[in-house]
């Protein structure tokens, strides 16, 4: 852990007194190698190391009987408030059906994420509508619609072929007409270097306007998740991330450079398979879990 | 790296993000620099292209011994096991090795192994059309073992040159779904002493340093015969298995560059590197 690593470069201070500047480089260097171990993005662990040096060289450390944990405890902090507030509820504000819609990579989780919120919903006392908008993966609609049967909700007839702009208008139609207040809408998994593919949600959006477009983020990501958030970011402006397989052990440094540079909320965190595997992030858990 | 005109510490700084940045890893990275340096100091190079080849150069060591394609003439029915993290391609990768195949001539048998996963089997069954392939499969939520025994016992008595078993994602971190792919594993090998001839962990590209974990738990657990890389379609540079390269030494079998049919080609080592650096 980093703080197991910190001992080993901050004990030698014990025996020589006062902190010199080169111990708290040994220090940044450690940081550094555990950052990038957990996947955070090169330049975000750059810039965030600035923001540590600076504190660090602070009397808080300096002066401190206990340099290495007031270290510890700085860097900590520093990545807790990165991290952002605890996380933010759905915005579900707007005329029923309200829009959510779920975009990201292929694999990424976002049709079982969707189920998985269908659930938090309801449980909410919400009424609401899956949508299944990806006609290209084989049975991604049966998957969809077999999750909603299991969970006893309302989903759209989707059939492959049909454009899926045109599913959700419908599948809008078809929530009001069930008296849903909600209408979720489960995306393809595109590359955010397929223009065609981009040029398909920002019609959905602009046909929809959804209150929450969520970018769905596997744990496991490395040096790339900003970079494929921040695609996503400029051509439909998400508003929350869902960071998805945090119930292995992925570090997740994926979800600190998404937040560092995009500055989007982390709203939901998927732990597991199964529909009741969803919980809200906390920013001081993911903080001690990349420092880990 | 281009614009450099000498070798500095600002360019082994260049090269060591432009490593980290490829999901090599920085314990990697900071191996392979210091081998680089050695050689440069060593022959005295000046040319910060040629430092770059060096460089190049011990990526393609590591890799390139790794690039063996899988021989499915070894054994009748060759059987393969298809394992791995969810949402990694298995079931896609599947479609496509089976359609690569029967292209080939060969009878390939396909076993519906995620019996857990919503619509798996649907999905499954689209890519065994695709590829001309047969599926054999039970209802959802069967025993995997069962289905595994089933298709290689379909495989042997339809004379199949190949049979592929598709598995459901699961973390290395769930002992009991590792324990899982042991026992369908174990199950296989009492029809066909051998079998599965080939177990073939599939990695996604856009992974970062959880990779090496995956494939030594996977490893440990049930014995990895190769390796297949998808997505490298993607941004992402798939440095992740240059690490795993390096300490498992697990033959990289294919790799996958798109969601379509033929969309697999074998690892080519030095276009890998190539790309890595493009
Ligand atoms: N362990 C674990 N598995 C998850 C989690 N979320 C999703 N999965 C699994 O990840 C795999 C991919 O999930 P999907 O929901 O199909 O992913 P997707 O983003 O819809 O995939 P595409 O539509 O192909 O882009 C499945 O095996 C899911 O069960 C999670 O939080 N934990
Ligand atoms: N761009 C791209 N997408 C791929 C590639 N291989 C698979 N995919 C996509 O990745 C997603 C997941 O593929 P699956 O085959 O369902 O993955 P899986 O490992 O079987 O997933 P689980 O069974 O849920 O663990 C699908 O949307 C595939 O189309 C590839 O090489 N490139
Ligand atoms: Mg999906
Ligand atoms: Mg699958």
């Amino acid at each position: 852990s980093l703080s197991e690593r910190l001992n080993g470069v901050i004990k030698d201070l014990k025996g020589h007194g006062k902190l010199s500047e080169k111990n708290i480089q040994d220090a940044l260097k450690e940081v550094r190698m555990s950052l990038l171990e957990a996947d955070v993005n090169f330049r975000v662990v750059k810039d965030f190391l600035k923001q540590v040096q600076d504190r660090a060289l602070g009397a808080e450390v300096m002066k401190s009987l206990t340099p290495g944990q007031q270290f510890v405890k700085i860097v900590h902090e520093e990545l807790t408030e990165l991290m952002g507030g605890k996380g933010q509820e759905l915005n579900l504000v707007g005329k029923a059906p309200v829009p959510i819609m779920f975009v990201g990579l292929q694999g990424s989780g976002k049709t079982t994420s969707v189920g998985k919120t269908a659930v938090i919903l309801k449980k909410k006392g919400r009424r609401p509508f899956l949508v299944p908008a990806d006609v290209y993966r084989p049975a991604a609609i049966d998957q969809l619609k077999t999750l909603a049967k299991a969970l006893h909700m309302p989903v759209f007839e989707s059939a492959v072929g049909m454009d899926p702009v045109n599913i959700c208008k419908l599948a809008r139609e078809e929530a009001e007409r069930q008296g849903c207040d909600t209408m979720i809408i489960d995306t393809a998994g595109r590359l955010s270097i397929d223009e065609a593919m981009m040029d398909e949600l920002v019609k959905i959006k602009a046909e929809m306007k959804p209150s929450e477009i969520l970018f769905v983020a596997d744990a496991m990501t490395g040096q790339e998740a900003v970079n494929v958030a921040a695609t996503f970011n400029e051509r439909v402006d998400i508003t929350g991330v869902v960071l998805t397989k945090m119930d292995s052990d992925a570090r997740g440094g994926a979800a600190l450079s998404i937040k560092a540079v995009l500055g989007k909320p982390i709203k939901l965190v998927g732990v597991g398979e199964k529909m009741d595997a969803m919980e809200t992030f906390h920013p001081d858990r993911m903080a001690g879990r990349i420092l880990d | 790296i281009t614009g450099r005109k000498e070798i500095d510490d600002d360019l082994y700084e260049d090269l060591e993000e432009a490593l980290v940045t490829a999901d090599i890893g920085v314990q990697t990275a900071y191996k392979l620099l210091e081998n680089t340096r050695e050689t440069v100091e060593r022959k005295d190079l000046k040319d910060p292209a040629a430092l770059r080849d060096v460089l190049k150069g011990q990526i393609l060591e590591i890799v390139k011994t790794e690039a063996i394609p899988m021989d499915a003439g070894s054994a009748k029915p060759f059987v393969i096991m298809v394992v791995g993290v969810n949402g990694v391609g298995k079931t896609t990768t599947i479609g496509k090795i089976a359609a690569k195949y029967g292209q080939e001539g060969k009878k390939v048998v396909i076993a519906a192994g995620d019996t857990f996963r919503a619509a798996a089997i649907e999905q499954l069954e689209v890519w065994a059309n695709r590829a001309g392939a047969e599926i054999v499969k039970q209802d959802a939520g069967a025993d995997p073992s069962a289905v595994a025994y089933d298709a290689v016992q379909a495989g042997v008595s339809r004379g199949a040159d190949v049979v592929i078993v598709d598995t459901a994602g699961r973390l290395h971190t769930k002992a009991n779904l590792m324990e899982e792919l042991k026992k369908i594993k174990r199950v296989m090998s009492k029809i066909v002493p051998d079998a599965p001839h080939e177990t073939v962990l599939v990695l996604d590209a856009t992974t970062g340093q959880n990779a090496i974990n995956q494939a030594k738990v996977f490893n440990d657990a049930i014995e990895l015969t190769g390796l297949i890389l998808t997505k490298l379609d993607g941004t992402s540079k798939g440095g992740c298995i240059v690490g795993i390269c390096d300490e498992l030494q697990v033959p990289i079998r294919m790799i996958g560059i798109g969601e379509k049919v033929d969309d697999l080609r074998p690892f080519n080592a030095v276009e890998f590197v190539d790309a890595m650096f493009g």
